[in-house]
């Protein structure tokens, strides 16, 4: 039953077709401190680029997308099992720290590093 | 939710890391940022300048060795003005040893060795403060001699670190850190009665603390069964080729 799926999904180059622009991938985003409220006790930076994932998780997850194998298989469940099982989602993959410079409430100034606070790049899981 | 204060939504999602940690450090909204200015803000701007970019990445070659670093300006320094040319303050600085999440793996004081006051030229140093019989000097802590470091021209930094944690750290609840600010007037300006009092208001001497997280990242992911690692290593293109 795998051969007839391969057989309906489209080939590599029809693949590109059209559905291309939608595709999960990464999308650049800056906020500022004051947009989240926070430009009270926060001092440096000013600007804060967080980033996001967004687009659909193709049936084919090729390599760029980093996929794990269960990507695969919750596709093939949605398509052959269940379609209640959704289909993969377009998350971040890897992220990077950013340093802030903070004011505390009792007056003590704070430099931190928080992991985690910029998404680089996306998958489908 | 539109409109709804930022506080607010951090309050409904507490259990996040950041978000904890946001309750925690972030002073409410109705609080004004504590104004903080002068010499403790200007020599946090620089050390932010020197450990990340304009956008907040953490530079590759910063030197702090640390991921968080505290600035403690003193509660309320008692002045103990002796007569004539010396000077001596009382700094308390409170420490909250939150020591759960952190590893304090520095304790330093940054003051100002030498500098101007109406005109006089001061010197100055920081000495432990002990209830009974005040010890002048700081037990050599292992990393380099707690002989003060010359930071840029005008700030000092002494390492404290074993000072702090041998008698503050690993105790429970509110602690505060006791040290002598002394200032010597320097030759040629003696006899002249010199405005002591405005010395208190100055921010002669604050405290740095240097701390890493000791949050465990999130757990590295388990070993796959060795069947699965074994396909993953040598037929991983097998699953997606078979798809495909």
């Amino acid at each position: 039953r795998a051969a007839i799926i391969a057989s309906k999904i489209p080939g590599p180059a029809q693949e590109h077709v059209g559905s291309e622009s939608n595709q999960c991938s990464l999308h650049h985003f800056q906020v500022s401190f004051h947009q989240l409220g926070w430009d009270h006790w926060i001092i440096a930076p000013n600007l804060y680029t967080p980033n996001y994932c967004k687009g659909a998780c193709p049936r084919v997850l090729h390599y760029g997308l980093n996929s794990p194998n269960h990507a695969i298989i919750q596709n093939l469940v949605n398509e052959l099992v269940d379609q209640n099982v959704p289909q993969p989602s377009c998350v971040p993959y890897k992220y990077a720290p950013i340093s802030i410079l903070l004011v505390e409430a009792n007056g003590s100034i704070l430099y931190k590093e928080y992991k985690d606070m910029i998404a680089q790049s996306c998958t489908c899981r | 939710k539109v409109g709804q204060p930022s506080t607010a939504l951090l309050a409904e999602a507490p259990t996040l890391p950041l978000i904890q940690e946001l309750l925690e450090e972030a002073p409410g909204k109705q609080q004004r940022k504590p104004q903080v200015q002068g010499h403790p803000m200007r020599y946090m701007l620089e050390l932010y300048q020197r450990s990340a970019d304009a956008h907040g990445h953490p530079r590759e070659n910063r030197t702090i060795g640390a991921t968080m670093v505290r600035l403690v300006r003193p509660l309320a320094n008692v002045a103990r003005t002796l007569r004539g040319p010396r000077h001596i303050q009382t700094l308390g600085f409170p420490l909250r040893p939150n020591w759960m999440a952190y590893q304090l793996i520095r304790a330093t004081m940054v003051y100002h060795h030498h500098f101007h006051l109406a005109g006089f030229h001061l010197s100055c140093h920081v000495e432990p403060w002990v209830q009974k019989n005040p010890s002048n000097h700081f037990p050599s802590s292992g990393r380099g001699s707690s002989k003060p470091s010359l930071l840029s021209k005008s700030w000092t930094e002494m390492d404290i670190t074993q000072h702090v944690q041998q008698r503050l750290w690993n105790h429970k609840g509110h602690r505060v850190l006791r040290l002598r600010f002394i200032c010597q007037q320097q030759k040629g300006s003696e006899g002249l009665e010199l405005p002591w009092h405005d010395m208190s208001s100055l921010d002669t001497a604050f405290l740095l603390l240097y701390f890493n997280d000791t949050h465990k990242s999130v757990q590295k992911a388990k070993l796959l069964p060795r069947g699965l690692e074994e396909f993953k290593k040598k037929d991983s293109s097998l699953l997606l080729q078979r798809a495909r």
